[in-house]
């Protein structure tokens, strides 16, 4: 028998699915010298360019362009290294105990641990192995990702309200969708939004590791990250 | 806000907003 037809997506999902950015390249600078140094530059200068992206995307998340300025710079200033995070994850997923950061800059243990980034390796790779257990797809991760936006905590929120309708609206599509295309697992929902700690605390990980790497001022940073770390 | 200038200068560059 051929499986049953799956519904369509909700509104949001297909949206959220159509604004998805492209794939982001780390091109690491071949002249210099390999080590931690260089490690260190190629992925604060990627977290850079991604953040812009970041920033690009969440515009086009139906209802953050409505909240108030603000608003949308408080749950960014939040949210930004967990959306990071949950990049790396993602495009991690088809890969065994290696981190893709980007296209062009995938990193297994060896790697990481030549290039000074082993803190980071292990403190991301329980979140890959959570979202592989889970067999998380591509609906799954955009939806989600928005909701971490949405639900980052901040509290420097002027419009609570405004805010809490964009989760909810969020947390609905999430809800939709499992009910469409999960039936087997009615507990999936709460599955998927039960990684939302281990995410956040991935992130304060990664934002101590970069902190410290800024503090020490070995590693040139740009502004926009610069600016990301001091916010928080 | 003066602290977050490239911040809220991203978000100020418009594209229309997606409404709910």
């Amino acid at each position: 028998l051929p499986p049953p037809a799956k519904k369509p997506l909700t509104k949001i999902v297909s949206h959220l699915l159509v604004v998805e950015p492209e794939k982001i390249y780390a091109m690491p600078d071949p002249t210099m010298p390999d080590g931690y140094i260089k490690a260190l530059t190629t992925l604060c200068d990627l977290a850079d360019r991604e953040l812009v992206v970041i920033i690009g995307w969440a515009k086009h998340i139906p209802g953050f362009s409505s909240l108030s300025l603000a608003d949308q710079m408080s749950l960014l200033q939040s949210a930004w290294m967990e959306i990071l995070v949950l990049n790396i994850v993602f495009r991690s997923l088809a890969c065994e105990e290696e981190l893709v950061y980007a296209e062009d800059y995938v990193v297994d243990e060896e790697h990481a641990r030549l290039s000074g980034l082993l803190d980071l390796h292990v403190a991301i790779l329980p979140l890959v192995r959570r979202y592989k257990k889970l067999s998380m797809e591509k609906e799954e991760f955009v939806t989600l990702k928005a909701i971490a936006l949405s639900n980052s905590d901040s509290t420097h929120i002027e419009n609570v309200e405004a805010v809490q309708r964009l989760q909810d609206s969020l947390h609905e599509a999430l809800q939709d969708l499992e009910g469409a295309h999960n039936t087997e697992d009615p507990r999936r929902t709460g599955k998927l939004l039960m990684t939302l700690p281990l995410l956040r605390q991935t992130a304060a990980k990664a934002v101590q590791h970069f902190y410290s790497i800024k503090v020490q001022g070995k590693v040139p940073m740009h502004k926009l990250f610069l600016e990301m770390l001091e916010a928080k | 806000k003066e602290k977050h200038k490239i911040l809220h200068r991203l978000l100020q560059n418009s594209t229309s907003p997606v409404e709910l």
